[in-house]
């Protein structure tokens, strides 16, 4: 009475339930970037007497330039080139189609950057936890509030930083989120107001002299250097990175009502982040 | 008893489309 098909994985079908996944993963981050789907790797559909079906769904996905707290809908993000590291995710997602409304019931992902671009002179991802790097954050944002007048701006969020080999001296390339604070002296709290402003933040340049452009999502902020006098150095609020992340994975999330749906990779499992707690549709 | 041959003649080289997985949409 159970009915198993194996459908295309370009079919209508499929795309539909590989676009479901992809927003539904995109749903539960609060930090990093936004994921696009890349290929569907397989599909399988399994049907009950009652109607409802239940999809098993393998797809692989692609780091975007787009945070998550950009509204930028995913289909507008630019996929991250190789030459830039591009972050992979490849996740097993089982969905539900129930009433016709498929939703989104357990999820396992795992997240790989590529290493086989990488070459002399480009651009090298660096871990989040950076000192050198992190520096140049803090440069970027007291440069950016130099510019800025009667508001201040401090660290949510480091998303990238990179660096590259030039005559200089090492070049850094950064991007972090941005959000309003109240800074009183040295110290500046992000601001509690769910309206406070955020903005995406890209910073290029040498150590000591960024050249920083914030899109205020939506709003782009003109780009500035840094030949405005130094305010006080702001504590830096930076999302924990620990270990030796190097980048913002896809969560994780298992419901183990569900775990034979679920490819057993203990293995690669452990690369993901901690489990969020599951909050699964009833 | 007799029997059914369903073998059908074959006139051109068949193209079956890979089912899975599906298209590359960025690069592989």
């Amino acid at each position: 009475q159970i009915n198993v098909q194996r459908p295309m994985c370009d079919s209508p079908e499929a795309e539909e339930a590989a676009l479901v996944a992809q927003d539904y993963l995109n749903a539960q981050h609060k930090h990093g970037y936004k994921y696009a789907l890349n290929r569907i790797e397989d599909i399988k559909i399994v049907t009950m007497p009652d109607g409802n079906s239940t999809f098993v769904l393998e797809i692989d996905l692609l780091e975007t330039d787009c945070h998550v707290l950009d509204p930028t809908p995913v289909a507008n993000c630019t996929v991250r080139p190789k030459i830039l590291t591009a972050v992979e995710g490849d996740c097993d997602v089982v969905l539900k189609r129930v009433g016709g409304v498929l939703t989104v019931t357990a999820f396992k992902c795992k997240t790989e950057e590529s290493r086989e671009d990488i070459c002399v002179g480009c651009f090298n991802l660096l871990p989040l936890n950076d000192t050198a790097a992190l520096e140049f954050v803090n440069a970027s944002l007291i440069t950016l509030n130099n510019i800025t007048a009667n508001v201040s701006y401090t660290l949510l969020e480091v998303g990238r930083v990179s660096s590259q080999v030039v005559s200089g001296g090492p070049q850094y390339s950064a991007e972090f989120v941005i959000v309003e604070a109240n800074c009183t002296d040295s110290v500046c709290l992000p601001l509690s107001d769910p309206l406070a402003e955020r903005g995406f933040c890209t910073a290029l340049g040498l150590h000591s002299q960024p050249t920083v452009a914030c899109k205020m999502f939506n709003i782009l902020m003109p780009v500035v250097d840094a030949n405005n006098t130094a305010v006080p150095a702001l504590p830096p609020a930076v999302h924990v990175h620990t270990g030796s992340l190097r980048h913002h994975k896809l969560t994780s999330l298992h419901d183990p009502y569900l775990v034979g749906f679920l490819s057993a990779e203990s293995a690669e499992s452990a690369e993901v982040v901690p489990v969020v707690p599951a909050v699964v549709d009833a | 008893p007799a029997t059914l041959d369903l073998t059908v003649a074959q006139t051109g080289p068949v193209l079956l489309a890979p089912v899975c997985p599906g298209r590359v949409r960025f690069f592989k």
